[in-house]
């Protein structure tokens, strides 16, 4: 499974 | 954060300023594309939703309040200074942005990783920024003399891009379960946009000429 998607990009 | 990363963070600040600089100090937005300001503002608008309700750190909510004012401002400025309007390329500038619009907004709703408000608008601006620069290059490619700022605004746009695509391809390496289709792939047809620029772009600095894309 994929873990929750990180939105620390600009 | 990477290398990569925050070395395209700086290119994207770089080129905003670049463009602030030249409108605020020169007065003039010749040669630049109202209809990708636009797009862009858009862009930060739609992804920048969870600027209030999810802190990563100080750096990002600053970049994100950093993009956002700028963007608006910019297209302010285009639309709203009196001697700054006066300059802008309205004829050459006829790009129909609109017809970009519609077309990302039902890919994102059809293709993101969760069907959510947020969720959908994040990916709508990931598909949109990736195409924003449309405009832009068919209005660089009807200017006779294309002067330094706007070459280099554009040329520090594709940068960023690039080096985002180098951090991604790092913190692949580097990251467990580091995977997202979605803005790689919508990254990659962004930069590829940029190649034909950046061809002639590296050819008019080789060869000390002006640069001028070939209509």
């Amino acid at each position: 499974q994929s873990p929750p998607k990180p939105k620390d990009e600009l | 954060m990477n290398i990569f990363r925050l070395a395209g963070d700086m290119t994207h600040l770089a080129s905003v300023l670049v463009l602030l600089l030249k409108i605020h100090t020169i007065k003039s937005c010749a040669g630049i594309s109202l209809k990708t300001q636009e797009l862009f503002a858009i862009v930060f608008a739609s992804r920048y939703l969870d600027i209030f309700t999810d802190f990563i750190s100080l750096y990002n909510t600053l970049m994100k309040l950093i993009f956002l004012g700028s963007s608006f401002s910019i297209v302010w400025y285009i639309r709203r200074h009196k001697l700054v309007r006066r300059s802008y390329d309205k004829d050459q500038d006829t790009f129909r942005h609109y017809f970009l619009l519609l077309p990302c907004f039902i890919l994102a709703l059809l293709i993101n990783e969760k069907f959510t408000f947020k969720e959908v608008m994040w990916t709508f601006s990931l598909y949109l920024e990736a195409v924003a620069i449309l405009p832009q290059l068919v209005l660089l490619q009807r200017t006779k003399n294309i002067d330094n700022l706007t070459g280099q605004y554009v040329f520090l746009l594709g940068a960023y891009r690039g080096l985002y695509i180098l951090n991604w391809i790092y913190r692949y390496f580097t990251e467990p379960h580091y995977v997202h289709w979605i803005p790689w792939i919508s990254g990659l047809v962004q930069t590829l946009l940029y190649a034909d620029f950046f061809y002639y772009y590296f050819e008019s600095w080789k060869n000390n000429k002006k640069l001028q894309l070939p209509a």
